[in-house]
């Protein structure tokens, strides 16, 4: 997956993902694609969540999962997670879980409570931050002011690191692929510096929600894992979803 | 050390919005979820209407499960155990999941699979 969160000179904020989902779990030879990849494609819906026939949230989802990976509380926040992966991984969150030890989060019920719950930045960001889990993951989240943007890395019991856009000091938009930002990516599946090369082309000035879709349209951030890309603006309430496909040549992941 | 240029990469791309081409595949339908159901029945529409689809993705599963593991007793554990596991996942999410299994005609445990997918793929 490869999120990002921007910040153009109005102070507006702007949140876009991909999603990539399947590797390894079966390689299309004919089609020359991952099976799971394709078979997710028609299972993704866009969500208004109601109550009293009043929008709380919105979301870009997968049909039978009531977890959450994309969502917005449309003028307060924006919200997107990432696979972070782990030794420590989920499967001992889950383990625990069987053996009775049940006081973590499961990551897609976290997330559907925060979108659903939360109102206000802050109290999504220390939801996000604070919360045990039983797997780890990145948590990318996105305000309606200057300056509220931030990356969230997660272990299973800590926040390891919250990275915080900062306009005035330069970072004006900040970028998570699944690996940690004080770690160099595998080189056979480096989307951040590409990524990032393209928003440093764009500049802060012309920064939106096509330009953003631009970015998540170039190889090989847009790869053959890649089953939809979401745009979000907060302050509108918009959320777009569209399918994307990435014909040959194209990365694998 | 000279890294090779990713053979995938290319330049940055632009006027690519409104999404057209071949790197669109199409737009995705909307639903509403009504949080004022009953959990159960909040997501009978999407589930009912989605079905085939979500047989399509629990069977794929099951042949990776049955690749790596052909014996496929740990499938059958698998199985028999999810339903439990999904019984003690919290409130609403129990309810909704057992409301999708019933909509989809899908069995309870591969729904629950689906939903924890995350938690055990994430190793």
């Amino acid at each position: 997956c490869t999120s990002i969160i921007a910040e153009d000179k109005a102070g507006k904020l702007y949140h876009a993902r991909n999603l990539d989902f399947g590797l390894f779990l079966g390689w299309d030879i004919k089609n020359s694609s991952w099976i799971v990849t394709q078979i997710l494609k028609p299972l993704m819906v866009s969500l208004d969540f109601q109550r009293n026939n009043k929008t709380v949230f919105r979301s870009a989802n997968l049909a039978g999962y009531v977890g959450m990976v994309s969502g917005i509380r449309p003028g307060i926040f924006t919200l997107t997670m990432n696979e972070r992966f782990s030794i420590d991984g989920g499967y001992i969150g889950v383990f625990e879980w069987i053996f009775g030890k049940r006081d973590g989060w499961w990551m897609g019920f976290l997330t559907r409570s925060v979108l659903e719950n939360s109102t206000s930045y802050e109290e999504a960001k220390d939801r996000l931050t604070n919360a045990r889990l039983l797997a780890p993951a990145y948590f990318i989240l996105a305000g309606n002011q200057s300056g509220q943007g931030s990356v969230i890395t997660r272990s299973r019991t800590a926040a390891l690191d919250v990275w915080n856009l900062n306009a005035s000091f330069g970072t004006w938009y900040v970028l998570e692929t699944n690996y940690d930002r004080w770690k160099v990516p595998l080189a056979v599946d480096d989307r951040r510096t590409p990524a990032m090369k393209c928003m440093n082309r764009t500049m802060q000035q012309n920064v939106s929600l096509p330009a953003l879709y631009n970015v998540l349209s170039t190889k090989p951030i847009l790869n053959k894992l890649t089953v939809s890309t979401t745009l979000m603006e907060v302050s509108e309430g918009r959320i777009e979803t569209y399918l994307r496909d990435c014909p040959d040549p194209c990365s694998p992941w | 050390a000279v890294l090779a240029k990713d053979p995938y990469g290319e330049d940055c791309r632009y006027q690519q919005y409104p999404p057209t081409g071949a790197t669109f595949r199409g737009s995705v339908p909307d639903y509403i979820i009504n949080l004022d159901l009953p959990p159960r029945e909040r997501w009978v529409q999407l589930a009912h209407e989605k079905k085939d689809e979500l047989k399509t993705i629990v069977e794929h599963i099951k042949k990776v499960m049955i690749v790596f593991f052909p014996s496929g007793k740990l499938l059958h554990l698998l199985e028999s155990k999810m339903a439990w596991l999904g019984s003690t996942l919290p409130y609403p999410f129990n309810e909704e999941i057992e409301g999708i299994a019933h909509a989809a005609e899908v069995g309870l445990g591969d729904i629950v699979v689906f939903n924890v997918f995350y938690e055990i793929f994430t190793v």
